[in-house]
């Protein structure tokens, strides 16, 4: 489902180079639920924003099922974000002008089949205990529970791959656990890859395969 | 050293009133470490809020060392924050244009004895071990680094009190208790006030008590 081969990711900073993934290889089948730890700075989303194709890796490549990324032209790339990938980002990058429930909308605009639900949308946001807030914009809900928008909004599109940058991180015990199981359930039912990093490891112990990075590169899987 | 005595907060939200806090007392001595606890949307950082003077209250009153902050003025609130009191955000709002080192530096160009120092900015950074990225920006730094930045921003000043959003987030175990240890070691030799909300138990293990909220109320001390 998703191969990682030989990556490095170089960022340039005036005249240093700040290589923040080193030879990084990693395959992921269709429908794992894994975990990528490591320590603040160790280069797990640099790992995610290569695999959903926001970033490009400097050297070594990246396939979706079977399709290298380096293929793809802009059109395909849009076609992959909004058809085959759900991404949560570490800082949510919620629409400010739009309210949770329009945000989570959003994404259903793109998807080829065209329908929108909007009852779809609101089991969504029920799923992650944000029911009664959908009418709020960002700056009216809690850090956790724009979280949970940005969660609500990756999955809404029932996509094949989920990548979630620190899902739960700004989330108390119970909160972040109903997310968790609700992704697990999303996994079971749905055959749906998950990819997530995370800080917390009672989050990490759901996962069925653990890979850690420690300064750019993967140690013992 | 703060007193929160009565407090309720109200946003209106089209025809609804969200009561994001329902008559909060609490009563926080000089020098104490405590952290406030409670599920995401409970109100926490709407408490920390009020109590910075970043906002007011709709009924009931916040005061910092006897002076109710509902009699400073524009330039009063000022001063309190800049010489007063240190804040770190959940969601950061650090200066895009400005590298690490910039960042932390700014607060000091505010403070009323005006020196900068150089080694302190630096000594501080290395504190929460950004040493080697001071000179990056923002962007160019991870979710976690980001965080410490904020925080490093928020002791630079030597304030008396601080207040500190969820501060480690985004951390992994280690790293986030090494931010733990820096602001114990500040609050043992300088005697700096501690105020921090946080979801991470073995953070709130520091602390000397724990002021849980449940739905904007104060539930059992
Ligand atoms: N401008 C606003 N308009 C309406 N409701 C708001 C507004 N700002 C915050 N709220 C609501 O007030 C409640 C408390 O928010 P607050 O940010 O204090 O929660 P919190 O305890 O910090 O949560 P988290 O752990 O998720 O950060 C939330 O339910 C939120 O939706
Ligand atoms: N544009 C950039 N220029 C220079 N260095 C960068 C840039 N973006 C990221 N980095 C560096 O690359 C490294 C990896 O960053 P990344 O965001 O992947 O870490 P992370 O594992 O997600 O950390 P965290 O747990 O703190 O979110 C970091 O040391 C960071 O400073
Ligand atoms: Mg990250
Ligand atoms: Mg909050």
């Amino acid at each position: 489902s998703v191969s990682v081969r030989n990556v490095s990711k170089d960022y340039v900073l005036g005249r240093t180079i700040v290589r923040a993934l080193h030879d990084v290889s990693l395959e992921v089948e269709r429908s794992e639920f894994i975990s990528i730890a490591g320590p603040s700075g160790s280069g797990k989303s640099t790992l995610l924003n290569l695999v959903s194709a926001i970033d490009s890796p400097t050297t070594g490549e990246v396939f979706i099922d079977d399709i290298p990324l380096k293929s793809l032209d802009d059109n395909g790339l849009s076609d992959l974000r909004a058809n085959k990938i759900g991404f949560i980002f570490q800082t949510f990058n919620l629409i400010p002008v739009l309210s949770a429930f329009e945000n989570v909308e959003f994404p259903l605009l793109f998807k080829r089949q065209g329908s929108v639900s909007k009852g779809r949308v609101k089991d969504v946001l029920a799923r992650v205990g944000l029911h009664d807030f959908m009418h709020h914009r960002p700056d009216e809900l809690s850090g956790g529970q724009r979280q949970r928008v940005a969660v609500a909004r990756a999955l809404v599109t029932d996509p094949l791959i989920v990548l979630a940058d620190e899902p739960t991180a700004n989330l108390d015990h119970e909160t972040g656990q109903a997310v968790i199981d609700l992704m697990l359930e999303i996994n079971r039912s749905a055959g749906t890859t998950f990819i997530f990093s995370t800080h917390d490891p009672s989050v990490m112990s759901h996962a069925r395969r653990v890979v850690r990075l420690v300064d750019g590169r993967i140690v013992a899987p």
